[in-house]
């Protein structure tokens, strides 16, 4: 129940993530 | 309130010879949709589904505005999947519009109304080809879309109407029309047509006897108001944008890191494109997150209401 | 007519075919007010001469379910008033469009408009049987009344019953329910509060959002102090007991509070921690995008390579 939105929570927060090792990558 | 409601059949014959929208691509400029129109389109959108449907507009034109009195479905479905996809029903709309002046319905066509659900209130290639097709033959006519699953998810009638300019015409820069979310898959659809076209600013009308059974009927409704559940409703939507969300992340990263890497031949305006790519992704998953509070709001303050109370 | 059915149905009536006669009496109307021969309402069949007399005619179409009639949708009819009788082939052909589109929906019976169900509508009423063996009559008051609460809808349906001897058909009150769908909800508020169509800000949305939910809380809160007050009046004696309708009271008080097991708070609780999750996630993307703008705006102050 509810796997299909957790899935996409899940994408989202996996892409979040490398979008702020990109950005934090620009700072340095 | 009620003289809307009277058909100058001599005043309407007038304007169809003078046709003032003919040398004027940008003529028309505004939409009064009836309260009974609208309700019979949006029903008509949500019982389709995740199916495309597809229906007709009745009404008048006033100056440089279209007044929509009437609508009907139309036994065609999947718009996006040819163009003019109304020539299936032509039969079936010749036999309603007879019915329809037995009755004292007057009013001639004026427009279509079609769904988009779950992708927004825009024209895509399809839809621009087929009102251009309108708009050649049919004049004046314009385009209505219903996004039903919007509607439902935001909790406000998700709608918007379009005129095409025609072939080769460059029109002037407009102000921006109001940002909306496009799904990725969309998107490129969604660019390459956006200048074919204009929207028409939206209103609404009632006669009074709409306006004393509304308020009456609020008496009934307002349980529904209370029951209602826009969390559990559109749950697959909401997942469908989070990871169309995702997926515009992942993009917008692919592109940032392609443009540190040629920070040094690329020139400064593509920096541009990819911050406001960001910015767009933020508009939609504020967005979401006010969608979901609302719903969740409501739960909250019901929870309060209903299960709080000791005997 | 008898005072209320006993047929048992449940009706339930969706808010469009409400807007749908009033639309076609108002319009009806307006034509009979500009016209100046009696000819020119031939959509009614060249009855009325005035507006006052005008009645306008349809049918209601829907689904039954069981014992639920539930009555979706209605078109107009022409009415023949020479012979009293709605013009059956003109139904016929117009069934037959609706069902191309609505292929579902069956004719449940008919409306008109009026103060209330005639003698001679049985007539009518008889002639729909051989679609429907009972068919609805619904009946609007087009009359504005500012001091009724209640919708001007009354239904009825037809029942048999042993009068002076002779069985007759007679029309019968039926309660009845309004029905909703979310999607016909959400357009009733925005044209009965005429809202724009526009997103507006996000304040504005919020505040259209809570001011729906304030005013379905202020109308239980009404309910709620109307029967108190009865409660009260009964108390005092001002009065008299009804024992059924206190009966009533005492059931929705035990029903209080009216979900409370684990299941219903696990499932709450995981909602309301979703909405908390995707809201983080949000602000987060928001913070990263401008965090991003930042790093570009000082590239863009302190870039060596120009």
């Amino acid at each position: 129940k509810g796997s299909k939105k957790y899935t996409a929570v899940d994408k989202w927060n996996r892409q979040l993530n490398s979008l702020y090792i990109a950005i934090a990558s620009r700072v340095c | 309130t009620d003289a809307i409601y009277f058909y100058d059949e001599a005043g309407q014959a007038q304007v169809q010879q003078e046709k003032p929208w003919a040398n004027d691509p940008h003529f028309f400029h505004k939409v009064r949709i009836s309260a009974l129109a609208l309700l019979k389109m949006v029903a008509h959108a949500r019982s389709g589904g995740t199916i495309e449907i597809m229906g007709v507009m009745q009404g008048k034109i006033d100056g440089d505005t279209f007044i929509v009195m009437d609508a009907y479905a139309l036994p065609v479905e999947g718009t996006e999947t040819r163009v003019n996809a109304q020539a299936d029903a032509y039969e079936y709309m010749v036999d309603y519009s007879q019915t329809n002046k037995q009755t004292g319905r007057l009013e001639n066509l004026v427009g279509w109304y079609h769904s988009h659900p779950g992708y927004g209130c825009w024209l895509s290639g399809i839809d621009v080809s087929t009102q251009m097709l309108n708009q050649q033959y049919q004049d004046p006519f314009f385009a209505l879309v219903i996004d039903p699953t919007r509607t439902v998810s935001a909790g406000k009638v998700d709608i918007g109407a379009f005129r095409t300019y025609r072939q080769g015409y460059k029109p002037p820069d407009e102000p921006l029309s109001e940002y909306q979310t496009i799904p990725l898959n969309k998107i490129e659809d969604f660019g390459v047509h956006c200048k074919q076209y204009y929207s028409l600013d939206i209103t609404y009308f009632k006669s009074s006897l709409d306006c004393h059974l509304l308020d009456l009927l609020w008496n009934k409704y307002w349980v529904n108001t209370l029951s209602s559940n826009p969390l559990l409703g559109s749950r697959d939507y909401v997942s469908g944008q989070i990871s169309d969300l995702a997926e515009k992340l992942e993009q917008a990263e692919n592109q940032m890191a392609h443009l540190r890497l040629g920070s040094f031949l690329m020139p400064s305006h593509r920096k541009k494109d990819e911050e406001s790519q960001l910015t767009k992704i933020t508009r939609d998953s504020s967005k979401i997150a006010v969608e979901q509070v609302h719903g969740l709001m409501s739960q909250v303050i019901k929870d309060s209401l209903f299960n709080s109370v000791c005997p | 007519m008898a005072s209320s059915s006993s047929s048992g149905l449940t009706f339930k009536l969706h808010p469009l075919v409400i807007v749908n006669i009033s639309d076609h009496y108002i319009r009806i109307k307006s034509q009979l007010q500009h016209s100046e021969t009696p000819d020119s309402s031939s959509a009614n069949g060249g009855g009325p001469s005035t507006a006052a007399d005008l009645r306008v005619f349809g049918c209601l179409i829907g689904v039954q379910c069981g014992r639920t009639v539930e009555i979706f949708n209605s078109f107009e009819l022409v009415y023949d008033s020479s012979s009293h009788s709605l013009d059956r082939a003109y139904l016929e052909k117009k069934q037959e469009l609706y069902k191309k589109v609505f292929p579902k929906f069956y004719i449940l019976g008919w409306y008109s408009t009026g103060n209330d169900a005639d003698e001679s509508d049985m007539q009518i009423h008889k002639s729909l049987m051989n679609i429907n063996e009972n068919p609805v009559y619904l009946v609007l008051n087009p009359t504005i009344n500012h001091s009724q609460k209640d919708l001007p809808i009354t239904i009825y349906e037809s029942e048999l019953h042993v009068i002076d001897g002779i069985p007759q058909s007679i029309l019968v009150r039926s309660n009845y329910t309004i029905e909703t769908v979310e999607a016909e909800r959400i357009s009733i508020d925005h044209v009965a509060h005429l809202k724009p169509s526009d997103g507006g800000s996000a304040g504005t949305q919020l505040a259209a959002h809570l001011t729906g939910i304030h005013s379905a809380i202020k109308m239980l809160n009404s309910r709620i102090r109307v029967l108190h007050q009865y409660l009260m009046a009964v108390q005092r004696g001002d009065m008299p007991l009804d024992n059924s309708l206190l009966r009533q009271v005492s059931s929705l008080l035990r029903r209080l509070p009216v979900i409370d097991s684990e299941k219903f708070r696990d499932d709450f609780l995981m909602e309301f921690n979703d909405t908390l999750l995707i809201t983080y996630l949000a602000m987060f993307t928001n913070c990263s995008s401008i965090m991003n703008e930042v790093v570009d705006k000082f590239s863009t102050a302190f870039d060596k390579h120009t």
